[in-house]
């Protein structure tokens, strides 16, 4: 038996909200310490991987590890019908081929059900090797979002130079080439809008605005983004899940031949 | 212009 229950419809919907740009079917892999989802975008220059931990759930039970393959266009369609006041609850048997999305009014005088059949999908899981990333740069999600949005208007890719000073966004195209500049926070009178640098070396990458952007759908989640990086390996955007994760997106850089 | 990688070639499959 497996349920997990949250008491705001609000967290699964922009979770969904997060990744179902960059993904069609998903796995969903249940155990009793939480949810886990890894998948590669179509095109695999992307990763993006999913943590829900048990505890952040209001309640959560999971007799026997549960791999849940879900098309993610179908379970938007049924998280549309929740309210974002409505609790939710996820339940599905051991072995079955179906998952139940429970919602519940918040006066408990309105509940429905709605049943969604699982796929079987073959998907490769890969190991993340730990490393030790030669910038680490956090700073206001809306602000990196809006800079994504902003700058892939000049160009397909973006260019992220971090020194210990700051960090600089650019784009270039044919209308021209667009620069932003931010420099870290010296006094840090509001955490979430502060920016702060964790440098070890300096380090300029190209990635493609494309998936930067899609990545920033998660942006409602939290108020912050963490981007770790290190010359020639993928680019981690990570956004904090308050109080039960985080979705993290690894984007394989822009090369030269 | 710079090439696009593939995510699989930097981790490793399990």
């Amino acid at each position: 038996m497996f349920e997990a229950r949250l008491s705001s419809a609000t967290t699964l919907k922009k979770v969904l909200d997060a990744i179902k740009d960059l993904l069609n079917e998903a796995t969903f892999d249940c155990n009793d310490s939480g949810i886990q989802l890894q998948a590669m975008d179509n095109s695999h220059v992307s990763l993006v991987s999913l943590t829900l931990r048990a505890d952040g759930f209001d309640k959560y039970r999971c007799d026997r590890n549960l791999s849940m393959g879900m098309n993610l266009g179908s379970m938007a369609k049924i998280m549309k019908c929740a309210n974002n006041d409505d609790t939710v609850t996820m339940k599905a048997q051991d072995n079955a081929d179906t998952v139940v999305f429970m919602f519940e009014s918040q006066n408990q005088e309105k509940v429905s059900d709605y049943e969604m059949k699982l796929m079987n999908l073959d998907q490769e899981h890969l190991g993340i090797p730990e490393t030790d990333y030669a910038c680490i740069v956090r700073m206001p999600a809306m602000e990196f979002a809006r800079i994504c949005r902003d700058l892939s208007q000049f160009g397909e890719s973006l260019v992220i130079c971090c020194t210990k000073e700051g960090v600089k966004f650019s784009a270039s195209g044919d209308v021209g080439s667009a620069n932003i500049k931010l420099a870290q926070t010296t006094s840090v009178d509001k955490e979430e809008e502060a920016v702060i640098i964790e440098m070890q070396e300096p380090v300029t990458l190209t990635f493609a605005c494309r998936y930067l952007n899609s990545f920033t759908k998660a942006t409602p989640l939290t108020n912050q983004v963490q981007l770790s990086m290190s010359m020639d390996v993928p680019l981690v955007v990570e956004y904090r899940i308050q109080d039960i994760g985080h979705v993290r997106y690894y984007l394989a850089p822009k090369i030269e031949d | 212009e710079n090439s696009q990688k593939n995510i699989r070639t930097f981790f490793l499959s399990k």
